[in-house]
């Protein structure tokens, strides 16, 4: 069966970062690259998160997981106005 | 709005806050549905250049380009990809694909926060005025992150993101989701950020009341807003056949009822399924409705909605009335026909001569704008309660504003309901809400940060909290509309925001960021959790003991394990438990000798500060002091209240205690 891909956000843990990444971004797109081929992130946070957000297969998502440097790998949330 | 201004003594005492420069170096980013430029809110007459240290953008799109901002609204973006990510292309015929507001919601709460002054302001001739945000000097910049399918929260975290490189000041959030703790919260996540960086952080409490528990956002370095009323009304009133009159509230206007009592019937009487008492879509019969004025309940789908199906099936009017979840907070709409809402005990006395006489009528007057009401501020009944479910030692709300029937901007696009079937345009609107009451302490915020530009976002939460009131004028405790009796400081946090007596609170509650990391760590949280909401390696030294009750808040709560197997009627055991919190104030008034005084809701608790005194010989000076609780064990769900306050006979420094049993 395929399985639904869905947006996750994912925390890195920059002091990880491995020396051969002359830039974060790099980093954090090999690590994308790592568990998919084909996704690709929606945004890359700098303040907030050290980390980006992307669309992943629950597989994926918990693979991701198991990578060096990886904090957490959150489903996004709906909020809703108050 | 046409009346916060007064209703918080802006208006009275316009001249103790900061000059025009000042005020309008600072920047209020609301993250919302977007704004609508035209809105003569915006308008930037008499303001100088935008502030130099804006980074920001006004981002292109839909209906929208550069020349929308100004030096009012100095910056607007949005944030889809979330969104579009899982809902797919933004229909562009349904929403602009660009910062412009087809809600408005975003309108209505960024120009609540630092709206420009407009003369004429109403809706439809109602809550008529001068309307203006809170902090009318300050600069706007908006950040569409909700959209017809919802926020989400990828985008929540890219606009918090975005608002940081852009220096905004003071961050408004009238939204939520669940109860997540925080290092999975994307609001908590990027208002830590936001805090770090000096940015004051202020989010609506939410809309679940009156039941308990039922806050979001209540991260402690978020300021969390709950709602209360106005002393202004939109009565109308409906006479029955029998002779008798009830009150309601309305924001109709147009064609009126015939002048005569007109058939009257309850929709669950004029339906053939088991929830037409809803009035929901298709459900009411129009040959029993035709002519008629409906009575229907509250609940489940929108109260402006109901007025729309009654129209559909012929109705001439309706009455809404509330049920046990609401109570009798009557919350006025701008129904599409004549109607009027009326609180549950006035609901239930109208079904009783519906279902007793065989030929039951009615009609409805509207009484347009009164103020003066009394008693206000009362607690909303749907502003969402404590104790705080993520951490129960930390109080929340932390203050109350007015979020009932606030007049405010309002989008192009859309209607007063919202309706799709709502033709009519209005360039304000009267709404309710947290998310209403939120962008008041926004803009309150931003007053504060101009007159004193060196205070942290925790200084200017704890102004804000330490000088709210709990009592009337006439020395009466605030009411709870739910209850008709006094509200909590789980109801009402520390009170409702006096933005006046803000200015100069005495004493500050300061927290920075090692605070809140020692916070974490009295959390238990791994180091991977702290990295993960504050984005650094720390590691909680396991040498030294962290408590949660030492983060120095302006509020205590204090939450106890209950004796169990007892009942809060069978009353409660022997042998206290002692609880200590410790807090630092920072003096920013004059010197000054500070005496505490305490008061408690029950014999079973005793409160103890030491030392009683604190003097303090220059602006800055810190001094702390230890709180000892000790409580006798209660049964579950027990709650009492008290109050600690700080006065050196000028300035008054007050804390809520709430002490729960579970």
């Amino acid at each position: 069966a395929v399985e639904e891909k869905r947006t996750y956000i994912v925390h890195m843990a920059k002091s990880e970062m491995p020396a051969r990444f002359e830039e974060h971004t790099y980093w954090y797109e090999s690590s994308l690259k790592s568990v998919s081929e084909s996704a690709e992130m929606l945004y890359t946070y700098n303040n907030v998160v050290h980390g980006f957000s992307t669309r992943l297969t629950p597989e994926e998502a918990r693979e991701m997981e198991t990578r060096p440097g990886i904090l957490l790998v959150l489903p996004e949330l709906r909020y809703q106005l108050h | 709005t046409t009346r916060t201004p007064s209703f918080l003594g802006l208006d009275q005492n316009a001249a103790m806050f900061p000059e025009s420069e000042t005020a309008s170096e600072v920047i209020v980013g609301v993250l919302d549905t977007g704004v609508w430029p035209e809105s003569p809110s915006f308008d930037d007459t008499g303001l100088g250049p935008v502030p130099s240290s804006w980074k920001g953008e006004c981002e292109v799109g839909t209906n929208f380009t550069k020349s929308h901002c100004n030096r009012k609204l100095i910056g607007a973006r949005y944030f889809a990809r979330g969104y579009e990510a899982t809902l797919g292309p933004i229909d562009e015929t349904k929403e602009s694909r660009s910062p412009r507001d087809d809600d408005g919601h975003g309108t209505h709460t960024s120009s609540t926060a630092a709206g420009s002054v407009v003369a004429g302001a109403n809706l439809f001739g109602y809550a008529a005025g001068t309307a203006r945000g809170m902090a009318p000097r300050a600069r706007v910049a908006v950040y569409k992150v909700c959209w017809l399918g919802g926020c989400f929260s990828s985008d929540i975290l890219a606009a918090l993101d975005k608002a940081i490189d852009d220096n905004v000041n003071v961050l408004s959030l009238s939204l939520g989701g669940g109860m997540s703790d925080y290092y999975r919260d994307s609001v908590a996540i990027g208002a830590f950020a936001a805090m770090e960086k000096g940015i004051l952080v202020s989010c609506s409490a939410g809309n679940a009341g009156p039941s308990a528990y039922s806050l979001s956002n209540v991260a402690p370095w978020l300021t969390t807003v709950g709602a209360g009323t106005l002393d202004r009304d939109f009565p109308a009133f409906v006479s029955l056949g029998n002779g008798k009159n009830f009150s309601g509230v309305s924001l109709y206007r147009g064609d009126s009822l015939p002048g005569k009592l007109l058939p009257f019937v309850y929709a669950g009487n004029a339906t053939n399924v088991t929830n037409g008492n809803l009035c929901m879509t298709d459900t009411l019969i129009p040959e029993k409705v035709k002519g008629k004025i409906v009575l229907c309940d509250r609940g489940v789908n929108p109260r402006v909605q109901k007025g729309s199906v009654v129209k559909a099936a012929g109705g001439l009017g309706m009455v809404l009335t509330n049920t046990a979840a609401n109570g009798e907070e009557l919350v006025a709409d701008a129904h599409l026909l004549p109607a009027t809402a009326v609180g549950q005990t006035t609901g239930e006395a109208m079904k009783k001569y519906l279902f007793s006489d065989p030929n039951p009528t009615a009609t409805i007057l509207f009484e347009g704008t009164k103020v003066g009401i009394e008693p206000s501020p009362v607690v909303a009944a749907f502003s969402s309660r404590g104790p705080n479910s993520i951490t129960p030692e930390i109080l929340k709300p932390d203050l109350i504003a007015p979020g009932v029937n606030i007049l405010a901007s309002w989008s192009g696009a859309v209607g007063p309901t919202g309706l799709a079937e709502d033709s009519r345009r209005v360039g304000f609107n009267i709404i309710s809400g947290t998310s209403m009451s939120c962008p008041h302490v926004s803009g309150l915020a931003a007053l504060l940060k101009a007159a004193h530009p060196d205070w942290s976002p925790a200084a200017i939460r704890s102004a804000l909290m330490t000088t709210a009131y709990t009592a009337y004028k006439n020395g009466k405790l605030l009411q709870d509309v739910s209850t008709g009796k006094p509200s909590t400081p789980f109801d009402h946090g520390a009170g409702h925001v006096d933005p006046v007596s803000a200015l100069n609170p005495g004493l500050v509650y300061d927290l920075n960021v090692d605070d809140y990391l020692n916070f974490l760590c009295a959390l238990n949280y791994t180091s991977a959790q702290i990295n993960n909401l504050a984005r650094r390696n720390f590691s909680c030294d396991a040498r030294k003991t962290y408590s949660v009750n030492d983060l120095n808040y302006p509020s205590f709560a204090v939450s106890l394990p209950a004796k169990m197997g007892t009942t809060a009627s069978s009353g409660g055991g022997t042998g206290s438990t002692v609880v200590k919190h410790a807090r630092t104030v920072t003096n920013a008034g004059p010197p000054g000798t500070y005496k505490v005084s305490v008061s408690s809701s029950s014999d079973s608790v005793k409160i103890s500060v030491e030392p009683g005194t604190l003097t303090f010989s220059q602006t800055n000076e810190k001094k702390s002091y230890t709180v000892t609780f000790s409580a006798t064990p209660m049964p579950p769900n027990t709650n009492e209240f008290g109050r600690i306050e700080w006065s050196d006979g000028k300035y008054v420094v007050g804390s809520p205690v709430a002490i729960s049993w579970t």
